[in-house]
């Protein structure tokens, strides 16, 4: 598969890239709609000003995300891909080129809303963080594996809206640990903060390990 | 593209098949977790002995949507797709293998839950029927524009959330009408049953067509 083979080419000089100027670049993938850009809204908002942050957008169409990103006060640059389902190193590359510097600093990508492709393109990033949202249901780590093997930690969001879906979150977190057992959990709500200290606190640790 | 020119011909092939034997063929998309398989429950309990019917469910991995539709009286074959993202043409003409003859009945399809790629390939469905969740937010048909260009009906689920979430209706039905003038819109609830007549009596109509 040469797509394959030239994404891992451009992902390793990425990861190059980002080691030698020591940014931490986090991978948000996760169903369309499960509530990426509300969280980094809520993160880039909590984190502004205790180091250079810049958020890297991906969709089939639209500015609408990037706006969001922008509104909150962090750079951001949108990639439209039209048809293609996932982001690839390529894009990410370029998108680079339309970003301030980041030295020592903080680098999300929101991937395109997709449970499935997403998970077989390294883009360069240090973790995949998957996002699970409660109305989702409970089955999805075991329907769509191969994103929940890939990533590093899984944040359940929308935990607000628990007390109105039939949503077992006991299923949820064995379901991700048998298809990963690595996987770490954080429940979340991008509505009403709740949890998101724990998630702050991660990404704390990562950036520090990264500078 | 040899894979769509392939997948096109096998796709004539099952339209062929389903004209002849007078089959209704819907195909059903949506993000992961809209609702698919809790609004087939209930429309095979509703339509159950009225016409032959049958459920080809797609997912990455498991089991766990056939047995649903099983459970619920109607007969169903899953087809276990591993990486790929989407059914193809190819696929479901095996699966029919698997299912008892549907003369003058009713086929659904349930798709892998992703918002992008199902949109480009034919099953050599009728209609193809996208379903979204108001707790995806209501941006998706702008921000997902082919999914909702290629249906030719679109049901909002899971209305009874609204009270509890920020979703705007109209800037739902405005961006879908926006991206396909054509679309229909139906607002309709798994969990109530609200809104299913109108979705029963659209599925009636095309059977009676088709037959
Ligand atoms: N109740 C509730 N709603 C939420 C929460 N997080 C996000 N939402 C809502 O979920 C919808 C989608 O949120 P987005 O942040 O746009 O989701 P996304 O994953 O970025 O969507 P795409 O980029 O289109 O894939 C919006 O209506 C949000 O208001 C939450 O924690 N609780
Ligand atoms: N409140 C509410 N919950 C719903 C409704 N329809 C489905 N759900 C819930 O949404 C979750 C997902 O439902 P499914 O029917 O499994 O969704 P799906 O589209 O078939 O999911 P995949 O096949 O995995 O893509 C479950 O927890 C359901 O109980 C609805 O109308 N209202
Ligand atoms: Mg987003
Ligand atoms: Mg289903
Ligand atoms: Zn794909
Ligand atoms: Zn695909």
């Amino acid at each position: 598969q040469d797509i394959m083979a030239t994404n891992q080419r451009h992902a390793d000089a990425n990861r190059r890239h980002f080691r030698e100027h020591g940014i931490f670049v986090v991978n948000l993938v996760s169903s369309p709609g499960s509530g990426k850009t509300s969280l980094l809204v809520r993160t880039v908002t909590a984190l502004r000003g205790e180091m250079p942050l810049a958020v890297i957008e991906g969709d089939q169409q639209t500015e609408l995300d990037a706006e969001r990103i922008r509104a909150a006060g962090a750079p951001s640059w949108q990639i439209n891909t039209g048809r293609a389902c996932h982001l690839d190193a390529h894009m990410v590359g370029h998108a680079l080129e339309h970003l301030p510097p980041l030295d020592g600093g903080i680098l999300f990508i929101e991937n395109v809303g997709n449970l499935v492709c997403p998970a077989g393109f390294d883009l360069g990033e240090a973790h995949k963080v998957v996002i699970l949202s409660v109305t989702e249901g409970d089955d999805k780590p075991l329907k769509y594996p191969h994103m929940f093997h890939a990533a590093d930690l899984m944040l359940v969001n929308k935990i607000d809206l628990l007390p109105h879906v039939s949503c077992d979150m006991t299923r949820i977190l064995a379901g991700a640990k048998q298809v990963n057992p690595r996987i770490r959990a954080m429940p979340v709500s991008a509505t009403t903060g709740d949890g998101l200290d724990a998630w702050l606190a991660w990404l704390r640790r990562g950036h520090g390990e990264a500078k």
